[in-house]
């Protein structure tokens, strides 16, 4: 463990926290793309098969538990509890553009030709892509919410910040893995504009506006 | 190819 992915294990906790709380203490999830969400639950799932037979450390344990609980309590809100204001009309991305390169490219470009290996290296191109719903949504309604955007700035920093923790195990582990970096800078680099808009406007007072 | 570390990442 080195400071870069412990601050963005945390950053990914705050992310999901702050979103539970915004759905649950505004009782909606206005301007939340539950598409989005779905496929974190998917990439949490099929990333933490080894929860019970792969012990690594009780931390380990303890934040797979949290993200698995935590993504799927928020579908949960977002499907079932406060579906009435789930914003369909705006959550429109076809997930299926998604969902089939990065089958492919899972069956392609793994390490490994087992069950276990190419389910974990589908849930890493998965989680890059998975918040292109949310991007999406939040171009389409031309704005979001200032706690939508800080959740947004949370989730994207972590990826962000697992870069550096790749580089720093790259010099001191001599550990590196090419599939985790290549998805993580993608991940990262999908942020980009929101991440300008943010540190410019948000930070500001201003609410986010985006370019409809 | 990585190295054979266990995936101790989240």
């Amino acid at each position: 463990m080195n400071i870069f992915r412990l601050l963005g294990d945390v950053s990914h906790l705050l992310a999901i926290i702050i979103l539970l709380l915004k759905i649950w203490k505004t009782r909606s999830c206005a301007g939340i793309s539950g598409k989005s969400q779905l496929l974190f639950a998917l990439t949490y799932t099929t990333r933490y098969l080894d929860l019970v037979t792969n012990f690594v450390s009780v931390y380990n344990t303890f934040m797979k538990v949290v993200f698995l609980a935590a993504s799927y309590a928020t579908i949960w809100l977002i499907y079932m509890k406060f579906r009435a204001t789930y914003d369909q009309n705006h959550d429109t991305f076809r997930i299926e553009f998604l969902l089939l390169p990065v089958t492919i490219l899972s069956l392609v470009a793994n390490h490994e030709f087992t069950l276990i290996e190419i389910l974990w290296t589908w849930s890493i191109y998965l989680e890059a892509v998975a918040i292109l719903p949310q991007l999406f949504m939040v171009s389409k309604t031309g704005e979001a919410e200032s706690i939508t955007s800080h959740y947004l700035f949370a989730l994207g920093s972590y990826r962000g910040l697992y870069i550096l923790n790749w580089i720093y195990r790259y010099y001191m582990e001599s550990y590196y893995d090419l599939i985790a970096i290549f998805a993580g800078i993608l991940q990262t680099v999908l942020y980009c504009d929101f991440f300008y808009l943010y540190i410019t406007k948000v930070l500001r007072g201003q609410r986010l506006q985006l370019p409809a | 190819e990585a190295a054979e570390a266990p995936k101790d990442e989240l």
